[in-house]
Parts: C-alpha cells; sequence; structure tokens
C-alpha cells in the first residue's frame, strides 16, 4: 500500500508545510519517508474539508491568527469558561493557553497564504469552544460544550481528560453522558455528531481503559506514533482506541515534532503530547465527511477499521495481531494510522451501514475471589440474543461491565476473549494505582479488536494480580454487552480496491452468510422430511 | 479526593426562557443558558457563593427549590480536567 514519494507533487508555500511530516513525510528529522496521513492522496481528489465545521474543545483559539482567521466559523463558537461568544485565550505569561490553537492549526489553518503551515482540511471551518479555562471543571460545562450547536458543528476533537497520573479512574459524569447520547442520536440532523478523543498522555503507567471519554463508544479515540513509526513515550495503550494518528514524542530533535500555529500569529515546531493526535483525525475525518456528508457517526467507525494501516508502526510491547474475521489490529494504534486517500475514497461510495442493535449476552452476579495465585477465569456462553429483535449477529464495540474492588486496584489486569478467539486486555497493570477502597464500580471496559466478529458462543474473562505483593480481591459482578448490527454491514458496499480490508470482509460475510443459507435451508429439509 | 462545590447549579423547572429568567431574578441568581438537550435544564450560577467548597450550600439549593416552577436544583461539584 506504500506511494512513492515521487508521486507526491504537493507543494505549498507555507513557511513549516516541509516540516508538517505527519501530512507529507518524506523522511524529515530521521522520519520514515511514506509514515503520514496520506493527505496528498485526498487532497489531489479535491477534499480539503470544505463545508465541515471541526469545533475544538479546549482552552480558547486565538481567531484573530491570520492563519485561522480565513477559516474562523464565530456563529458555531462559544465561550463557558466566561460565558460569552469570544474564546479567545486568556493571556499568561508561559503562554500556558496556547494549547486550543496549536490543536486549531492543526485541523484549519488556511493553505498556500504563506503564513506557519497548513491543516489537514485547510478548507475546513474550524470553531472555538473554551471550556478549560476555569478554576474547576464541572458536569454542566463539560454537557453545554460537547452539545453546543450539534447541526452546524459536525466534528468535536478533544485533547483533554481526567488526569493522566496512572491511578485515576474517571469519566464523564450524568449531564455530559446525555449530551454525548443526544449528540450521537440527534446531532448532524440525526446522522450522530462525530467526538474525537486524545487516548491520554500517561505512558505505560496508566491504561485509557479508565478514562471514561476515550473508552467511551461514542468517541473515537486515537492515539499517536512518532515521525519513525515508534510509540511516544507518553502514549497509553487500551482496547478502546480505534486508530492512530502523529505526535512528537521521543526525539530532541525539534524537526520530530508538529508543527502548527501558536498564540498571538506565531508559528511552533513543538506542539508536544498526545494532543495534537485528535485534531489530526478530525481533519482527515472532515476530508471524509467533505466526500461524503451522510456519513453517520458509526459510518465514520466503521471507515477507521477498514481503512487504517499498520504502515510501518511497531510496538516493542504490544504485537501487532488478526482478530476472527482477519483485522489487524495493535493494543495502542488500534487499527492502525489514519490513511486519509483511503478514507476519502472509501467514504464516496459508502452506504450507510444498518441498524445497530444492543444485547445484554450475559452477566455474572455471583461473588468471586480473585488472588495472587492464579488467574480467576468467568465464562458467558451467549446466542447474542439470537431470535430475538435485538440479535447481534456482527460486532462493533463491546463492553465487559465490571464491579470489582480489590487490595491494590493498580495491580489488576483484565483479560477478555472472543468465542472467535481475539483476546483483548480489558485492564494493563498501573503500578501507581493504590486504591483499596473505591475499585471499578460498573465501569464499562470497552473493546473494538472484536470488530466485526460472530458473537455467539463462550466468552472468557480472565482477571488476576500482576506484581510482586500478595493482593486479594473480589469480582461483585460482570455483565457482558454486545454492540453491533443484526445483517452484515459489508456487504452491499462497492469495492474497488481488491485489496483493500473492505474487500477481504465483504468476502467473508458473503461466504458466512452462503453458509447460514444453505443451513437454513437444509434444517428446514429436514423438517418437512 | 475530599469533594468541592462549585457556584454552579444546574436547574430544571417548568416553563420557557422568561421564566428561567425570573426564577434567577428572584433567587438572585443569573440565568447563564438553557442547556440543548433534555427538557428545561439551565444552567444558573449565583456570585455571592464562593467558587469552589468543601460543603453543599443546601441553603441555596432549597431556596431555588421553594420557587413553585423548579423541580429540582442540582450544585455542581468541582472536579479537574487535564490538557493532553
Amino acid at each position: 500500500g506504500y506511494r512513492s514519494i515521487r508521486e507526491i507533487g504537493i507543494m505549498m508555500n507555507d513557511p513549516l508545510f516541509t516540516k508538517q511530516w505527519y501530512l507529507v513525510n518524506t523522511g524529515q528529522a530521521d522520519g520514515t519517508p511514506g509514515l503520514d496521513l496520506n493527505v496528498a492522496e485526498a487532497w489531489e481528489l479535491g477534499y480539503t474539508g470544505k463545508g465541515v465545521t471541526i469545533a475544538i474543545m479546549d482552552d480558547g483559539i486565538d481567531y484573530l491568527h491570520p492563519d485561522l482567521a480565513e477559516n474562523y466559523n464565530a456563529e458555531a463558537s462559544y465561550d463557558f469558561s466566561s460565558n460569552d461568544p469570544y474564546p479567545y485565550p486568556r493571556y499568561t505569561d508561559d503562554w500556558f493557553n496556547s494549547h486550543g490553537t496549536r490543536c486549531a492549526g492543526e485541523v484549519s489553518a488556511a493553505a498556500n497564504n504563506n503564513i506557519c503551515g497548513v491543516g489537514v482540511a485547510y478548507s475546513s471551518r474550524v470553531a472555538g469552544i473554551r471550556m478549560l479555562d476555569q478554576p474547576f471543571m464541572t458536569d454542566i460545562i463539560e454537557a453545554s460544550s460537547i452539545s453546543h450547536m450539534p447541526q452546524i458543528i459536525d466534528i468535536y476533537s478533544a485533547s483533554w481528560g481526567p488526569t493522566d497520573d496512572g491511578k485515576t479512574v474517571d469519566g464523564p459524569r450524568e449531564l455530559t453522558l446525555q449530551a454525548m447520547a443526544d449528540g450521537v442520536n440527534k446531532g448532524r440532523n440525526g446522522k450522530g455528531s462525530i467526538y474525537v478523543w486524545a487516548s491520554g498522555d500517561g505512558g505505560s503507567y496508566d491504561d485509557c481503559n479508565c478514562d471514561g471519554y476515550a473508552s467511551s463508544m461514542w468517541t473515537i479515540s486515537i492515539n499517536s506514533a512518532i515521525n519513525d513509526g515508534r510509540t511516544a513515550l507518553y502514549d497509553e495503550s487500551c482496547s478502546s482506541t480505534l486508530a492512530s494518528t502523529f505526535s512528537n514524542g521521543r526525539k530532541r530533535n525539534p524537526e520530530a515534532g508538529v508543527a502548527t500555529t501558536d498564540l498571538y500569529g506565531n508559528c511552533t515546531l513543538r506542539h508536544s503530547g498526545t494532543s495534537a493526535a485528535a485534531p489530526e483525525a478530525a481533519g482527515v475525518f472532515a476530508l471524509a465527511l467533505e466526500a461524503n456528508p451522510t456519513l453517520t457517526w458509526r459510518d465514520m467507525q466503521h471507515l477507521t477499521v477498514l481503512t487504517s494501516k499498520r504502515n510501518q508502526l511497531h510496538d516493542e510491547v504490544h504485537k501487532w495481531r488478526r482478530n476472527g474475521v482477519g483485522l489487524e489490529f495493535n493494543h495502542l494504534f488500534g487499527y492502525g494510522v489514519l490513511d486519509a486517500g483511503g478514507m476519502v475514497k472509501m467514504a464516496r461510495d459508502w452506504k450507510t451501514v444498518p441498524e445497530r442493535f444492543h444485547c445484554v449476552g450475559g452477566s455474572v452476579q455471583e461473588p468471586q475471589a480473585i488472588s495472587s495465585d492464579n488467574k480467576m477465569v468467568l465464562k458467558i456462553s451467549t446466542d447474542a440474543c439470537e431470535g430475538k429483535d435485538n440479535f447481534v449477529r456482527y460486532l462493533e464495540h463491546v463492553q465487559a461491565v465490571v464491579t470489582m474492588n480489590s487490595t491494590r486496584r493498580g495491580d489488576l489486569n483484565a483479560n477478555l476473549t472472543s468465542p472467535m478467539g481475539t483476546k483483548s486486555i480489558l485492564l494493563s497493570r498501573r503500578p501507581r494505582d493504590d486504591d483499596s477502597k473505591v475499585g471499578f464500580d460498573k465501569w464499562p471496559f470497552m473493546t473494538t479488536h472484536t470488530w466485526g466478529e460472530d458473537p455467539r458462543g463462550t466468552w472468557i474473562l480472565e482477571v488476576g494480580f500482576v506484581g510482586g505483593t500478595e493482593q486479594k480481591g473480589v469480582l461483585k459482578e460482570w455483565t457482558l454487552m454486545l454492540h453491533g448490527t443484526q445483517s452484515a454491514p459489508y456487504i452491499d458496499q462497492r469495492v474497488s480496491d481488491y485489496q483493500s480490508k473492505l474487500a477481504m470482509s465483504k468476502k467473508e460475510e458473503l461466504e458466512e452468510e452462503l453458509d447460514e443459507a444453505v443451513e437454513r435451508s437444509l434444517k428446514s429439509l429436514l423438517r418437512k422430511n | 479526593h475530599q469533594k468541592l462545590y462549585t457556584n454552579h447549579f444546574l436547574v430544571e423547572l417548568d416553563g420557557g426562557d422568561g421564566d428561567a429568567q425570573r426564577v434567577a431574578t428572584d433567587s438572585g441568581f443569573i440565568a447563564l443558558r438553557k442547556l440543548p438537550f433534555g427538557d428545561g435544564l439551565y444552567h444558573f450560577a449565583h456570585n455571592g457563593i464562593p467558587k469552589a467548597r468543601q460543603r453543599r450550600n443546601t441553603r441555596y439549593k432549597l431556596y431555588l427549590e421553594k420557587n413553585p416552577r423548579v423541580k429540582h436544583a442540582v450544585q455542581q461539584e468541582a472536579f479537574n480536567r487535564r490538557k493532553r
């Protein structure tokens, strides 16, 4: 799937463009040529984000910046920190409030204007939602931001979350959950608001499944790689991550950072942290939305799974694996790096996926002891509500809703194995988490790794302790939640590239549907005889 | 962690924006906005209450809920979010 560097004829007069290796990677700063978002192909096809609005929920936007002013959508912007329609960042001596302006540049910085760099979706419109710059966060401020103008704003990008200190388990409160549910159901005139979340900066000490925003089914959680395909040092890993984009994260070389706009008309080469991941992804999704404005929030996740590429990403800790329907994934990178070219080409011909159903696959309510000696293994055999109206045959998201406590929460480790043999790490060890009181209370551990699989059969949950000292715990409840479609989501899709994951998935679905049809007819024949 | 309570309230009430303004004025609150989801959910703030305090402010909650139009009022808890 690689392209020759010489094919890429994209030349912009913006001074930082040649340093934006995440757009076009020609090997800058010891990077790996070809390892980028492949925006060149999308731009060459004419998709630059026209007509799409992306909201940056952050500490404000310098909407007077010459590289942002042209694409700024004032009507869709608001300041929930100060309660006025002007989300201009508050000045501090250390430019602490540059975060939102930097993220905005990655999405919508204007092209060919000889200023700073170029946004992934340089013709899109960017709205500022200032909501991080007040003494404390509240549920009502988060909810108001996430539900701001859902008929105008298409994509909400968030590069923040609970503290990534490796000992926090937190997520959206009640109002914010209600706002998200309202957004995915009614936003964009019923097609659903698209929420993009940077998965976290906690590094190997943390697990982004403990972040309720990133691990929500309603958000597309994005991780980041550096310019040579390795993981960033601050990357967290978890099974709810869907795909990856890029950020700095390991190298001292200033040009290995992310180039974007900075406060007060300036530019920067050093946008650091995983925060760049979300706006870059939001930009790619904006290109896809321009190619097909009818895409729903679920269509966007399907397109992400089908078009993301392993490319040259490598993770020393977690190996790349294939799930039960042949989709390749990694515990940190998800289904790989976003491919804007592949996404817009597939988006153009995409038919919206069938209706989504929800099934409680089964539940274990009796308390189970967890000890350091051996893993506790629980099994749930499920027919995925077959024969009922809410039968789930092709998986999208799977949640293990778990209540458990232990003498040291950080030493807990949980894995979920699907009937088709796909093993997901629901919870990794978090050495700094010494909680022994709160534990996990009906916490929805989510995995995207079983995407497309047939959920019928036995699911295995393994919970144990990892770490030197003796610990004890109890698992009080495990409920298996299955979310997906009843009919094959890819069988009606038009395949243009027969090497693509879509082609493989469609072929798999055809074969399975044929097998099941034959089985059904045999059974009816036998019944008749 | 020690819980903190802010000077922001979620207020659910019968009626429209005009009624919300009147309820707010009568109780010394500012009606900041109507939430775009749910029914009759409004965001009130009171400048006379500390921005963050370890104890709930029951007096103002009950004062709000005494108003016949108000179904219930919830003082907003404070928590931390970090930029990534």
